[in-house]
């Protein structure tokens, strides 16, 4: 379960805008 | 330069581009209980960006079958609610038949769009966090 939600979570970072 | 409080008020798209207005939506959603909406938005770009890892099959395909477990298919998740019977069948399909595709949830990820553009986001606009902030 929880090598699923780090998954999800990288996946989900991986998305979000770089700090300018 | 506009101060970026009010670059977040012109689109969804300027709130979601901006580190600080995400977070602040995220913290509205919270309160609504509906951050699942962000979190799956965020989750299908993110998706779509594995389309650049070439021999990562094989992750892609439990990236895809994590993001359909925890959104579409338990119905009564916010996410689910939201998105068209034909849309969640479409992905349930592309998961059953391994066809992992890259573009594979951007009619759902357009369905939330359009609910968050049409609901949550004026409706954050209006709320005490944005005002207050």
């Amino acid at each position: 379960i929880d090598s699923e939600d780090d998954l999800l979570q990288e996946c989900i970072s991986s998305a979000m805008p770089k700090k300018k | 330069p506009t101060p970026p409080y009010l670059k977040w008020a012109e689109s969804l798209h300027s709130l979601l581009d901006d580190e600080d207005g995400i977070h602040l939506f995220r913290m509205f959603l919270k309160q609504e209980e509906c951050v699942d909406m962000l979190n799956f938005w965020f989750a299908c770009s993110g998706f779509r960006k594995q389309e650049a890892n070439e021999g990562y099959e094989e992750k892609k395909v439990k990236l895809a079958k994590v993001i359909y477990k925890k959104f579409i298919l338990d119905n009564n998740g916010i996410v689910s609610r939201q998105i068209k019977p034909a849309t969640k069948s479409f992905i349930k399909d592309c998961v059953m038949k391994l066809h992992i595709d890259p573009a594979m949830f951007d009619q759902a990820q357009t369905e939330i769009q359009t609910i968050m553009e049409d609901n949550t986001y004026p409706l954050f606009l209006k709320s005490d966090i944005y005002l207050e902030y």
